[in-house]
């Protein structure tokens, strides 16, 4: 479809311009409230530590409320809301792009809409897809979208903490994402305390 | 749009359909895993504890995980998944009124694919709208999602027992509702245990 075909486009375009400024940056999908914006502000201390600058791209429907988060921790952030649409799309995070330092920036997060259906075919020309459920969600999340899985590249299963207070199991959950995707590497962790984000961050920046 | 004129007349179709049959249908909304099929489940044995028959649509993007625990219920139910779509429509729900007794029933649920934006603008030919959203989302996702909750009748905040667990300040929940809906009543449940279900009941089937 013609949307799809300008959108990628864009997304090529986006692609090019963070690559010529040499900024890394990751699309971070996931179901509404799984952990997103705690997983940046849990990297964030730790990239800096390791001497990078992160900034980021806070897409939601409407509001501020991730990006007052996000520069909370001293990243530079802009904000996007997409009003009506369930998706970040190229042409929004172009946008973005021309409020944020690139050639300061190391790590760009794109926060997209918590959605787990619609971002799925709007690349944003990130290079790589993070996709974030949680155990409140209930073990079928991942069974139930596919294609979510299919096309991302990491998948984090979050609130390892609740998965007792909702009977999940998360042996079924990693299963099916599996199922769907071979290959795709899987990190379980509690972005309240941090656990399991050091693994997660290894597998992005090396 | 073309799209939303012709859903929209086969939501009124789908209405009259209903209301001759005197069947009270109810588009069940919400977040990914906020808790609709587990309020399926606590709503059936209570409505028929009442002499009241409960039927369902489980709608979902792929798989039948929701219809299987209905029909656990013993509740007549038809699966509906939309496949790319993030939202069900009154096609997909004319196509499912066809395979239920509806002259033998008197609550119909139609639980939509688990999606806060989406669903908003595609009517269906239900009598209300609930949506169900839960603490475990965090607090903010009343506030993020404006359309939700101005487009539908009655709201339900769930998991209450695990509020704490996320920092989920309730109250804000509920005034950020009543910002977008002053006259929406609000019902808090733990659908796990059917901790304020009665009275989400009472305002249901009146
Ligand atoms: N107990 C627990 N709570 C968590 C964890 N991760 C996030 N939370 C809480 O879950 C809620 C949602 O977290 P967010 O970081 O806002 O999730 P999000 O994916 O950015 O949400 P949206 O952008 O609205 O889709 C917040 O109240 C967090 O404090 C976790 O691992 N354990
Ligand atoms: N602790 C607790 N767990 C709950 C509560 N309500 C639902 N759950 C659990 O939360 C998970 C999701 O519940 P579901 O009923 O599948 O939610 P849903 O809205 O139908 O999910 P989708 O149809 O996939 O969007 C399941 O593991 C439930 O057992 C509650 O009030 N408290
Ligand atoms: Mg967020
Ligand atoms: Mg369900």
């Amino acid at each position: 479809k013609d949307v799809f075909d300008a959108n990628n486009r864009l997304a090529h375009r986006n692609h090019h311009r963070l690559v010529d400024a040499s900024v890394r940056a990751f699309d971070l999908l996931g179901a509404i409230g799984s952990g997103k914006t705690a997983l940046i502000e849990q990297m964030v201390p730790r990239l800096r530590e390791r001497g990078l600058v992160v900034g980021a791209i806070a897409g939601d429907v409407y509001g501020d409320d991730d990006f007052q988060r996000i520069i909370a921790t001293g990243a530079p952030a802009v904000n996007a809301n997409t009003g009506k649409e369930c998706h970040l799309d190229a042409h929004l995070v172009e946008h973005a792009l021309d409020q944020l330092p690139l050639d300061a920036i190391d790590i760009l997060f794109i926060e997209n809409v918590g959605n787990m259906v619609c971002p799925t075919d709007f690349k944003l020309g990130a290079e790589k897809r993070i996709v974030v459920v949680s155990t409140t969600e209930g073990d079928d999340v991942a069974n139930k979208h596919p294609m979510m899985f299919r096309e991302s590249d990491i998948a984090v299963i979050n609130k390892v903490d609740l998965a007792e207070y909702v009977g999940c199991d998360i042996g079924r959950l990693e299963a099916d994402i599996h199922r769907y995707n071979p290959v795709m590497p899987v990190f379980r962790t509690n972005m309240k305390t941090g656990e399991g984000i050091d693994a997660l961050l290894d597998a992005m920046v090396k």
